[in-house]
């Protein structure tokens, strides 16, 4: 499976904003990425998972430089829709693991996974797409990360 | 912005399975991966949000036929790892916009999520990547959200 993914990669210019306890009904992603959109903020990951009684925490990543004025529009709207708070965090980075199929090749993500794992890394977001499976890890980790990640996906095969 | 999305897409063949309340430390997230791997089940998305209170949930896409060989490897994985429970749900589909370069086209992902608002759709989890925007909703809000999607973005541009 190794023959699958194609490059590794690193992006350590980001930021993530958690908003936490979105009422989870209708419309409140749309207020929340409409306001980002207007005030022309480019977000990259969007993570949003299953919410519990009746709430659900949504995070995005912006661009480091972005980060103050995201976190000021999000917080108005989640003022607006009731969400409890928003945390942002500039001391992450995202790393990427990119290849063609890889929904189709079982146990590249476990690989992925596993292999910051015996680096001790946690992995606090993962988000993914047929061609990219990317986590987003504390900035100190991400050049261990990237190392090991091309060690275990691109010189092994 | 409605010309950078050239398609709009639904896969009504899936079902999520999340993993609540994992602990959120190293080597979680690569055992439970690594175990869908070694039985060849094809994931498709895999989302997890930050953790809250050293617990984190993970939730993940497969196709409807693989979802309960996966609810069962994972409810072993769960145990031995101390996750709270594993929840199976075939009623889902999910929705995607794909375009160029979507990142740097602010209010995409705004437009999107208002319009499945607009149909009184609930938005269940959110995925990105550069070239994609995916969401999970219920199964019976799946045409509507892709005749609506179409509309917005491809009949309009
Ligand atoms: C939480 C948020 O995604 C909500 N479910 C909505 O549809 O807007
Ligand atoms: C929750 C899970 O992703 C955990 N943080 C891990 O690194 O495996």
């Amino acid at each position: 499976e190794g023959a699958v993914v194609s490059s590794v990669a690193i992006d350590e210019n980001q930021a993530k904003i958690t908003i936490f306890n979105v009422p989870d009904k209708p419309g409140m992603a749309g207020k929340i990425f409409s306001a980002l959109g207007e005030a022309g903020i480019n977000v990259d990951v969007i993570v949003q998972n299953v919410g519990k009684e009746n709430f659900a925490d949504i995070s995005f990543t912006v661009n480091i430089n972005e980060m103050e004025k995201a976190k000021n529009i999000v917080e108005k709207v989640a003022k607006e829709i009731g969400a409890e708070r928003v945390v942002a965090d500039p001391d992450i980075c995202k790393v990427s693991i990119i290849g063609i199929g890889m929904m189709n090749h079982p146990g590249v993500a476990g690989k992925m996974f596993t292999c910051l794992a015996k680096c001790g890394i946690n992995i606090e977001m993962i988000s993914t797409s047929e061609i990219k499976i990317s986590c987003v890890i504390r900035k100190k980790d991400g050049q261990k990360a990237l190392l090991e990640l091309h060690k275990e996906f691109i010189e092994k095969s």
